[in-house]
């Protein structure tokens, strides 16, 4: 493992404890998007098919069942917290996920790089976890005060993605036989998404003003 | 040889 892939890996864990965070101590879900982290439930459901059958690594193991227990919590918190429920804005949370799944699901059918259930769910959930920060995104753009948290956490998923195009890079030189178009056009993709969000991000920082993202 | 997709990463 490259030090690109660990900081990507430690980006992503940080950015389910700042939501997390968020969720257990002002027990608020407030600009978070529930079309979203539905979304993200879905891809390590279907990502993580192999979990009992191929083992990797322990750290595997055990960055797998983290990814899993917290979405699928995450999404039970928004959704069935008594308290954390009331703080949802479902009224401006209207992304449709159909509109996202349905063209996943028929894509990873067609391009694939075996036909078969396991490798058409993987591929399914690499095209899904691409578009999945979309609800999240248009959130964020009605969100009038956008507070640190739900930056911070919006921040650290695109920098997880970045340094795993970083990961991909360094893994394409030094290993032989490390070409995975699939993987790589749908992770560009993604990262892509986020470059808007990191402008707005940044100069906010930079000028110590609140993110606020145009409408 | 197969090339296996790759799976090590999450």
């Amino acid at each position: 493992m490259n030090i690109f892939r660990l900081s990507g890996d430690m980006t992503h864990l940080m950015s389910v404890i700042v939501l997390l965070l968020k969720i257990h101590t002002i027990k608020s879900c407030a600009g978070i998007s529930l079309k979203t982290q539905e979304l993200y439930a879905l891809v390590f459901a279907t990502r993580y098919l192999d979990i009992f059958t191929d083992f990797v690594s322990v750290y595997n193991t055990i960055m797998k069942l983290i990814f899993l227990a917290t979405s699928f919590s995450i999404v039970w918190y928004m959704r069935h917290h008594k308290i954390v429920r009331r703080s949802y804005d479902k009224e401006q949370d209207t992304f449709r996920h159909l509109f996202l799944i349905l063209p996943c699901l028929i894509l990873a059918l067609v391009v694939n790089e075996k036909f078969t259930f396991k490798e058409v769910m993987w591929t399914f959930s690499l095209y899904v976890e691409a578009v999945a920060i979309l609800p999240q995104l248009v959130l964020l753009q009605r969100t009038k005060n956008i507070d640190n948290l739900t930056g911070q956490y919006v921040f650290l998923l695109g920098a997880y993605r970045a340094l795993y195009i970083l990961n991909w890079i360094y893994r394409y030189l030094t290993e032989k036989h490390f070409v995975h178009w699939i993987t790589w056009i749908s992770g560009l993709v993604q990262t892509l998404l986020y470059a808007d969000f990191f402008y707005y991000y940044i100069n906010s920082w930079k000028n110590n003003v609140r993110l606020q993202l145009p409408a | 040889e197969e090339q296996e997709t790759s799976k090590d990463e999450l």
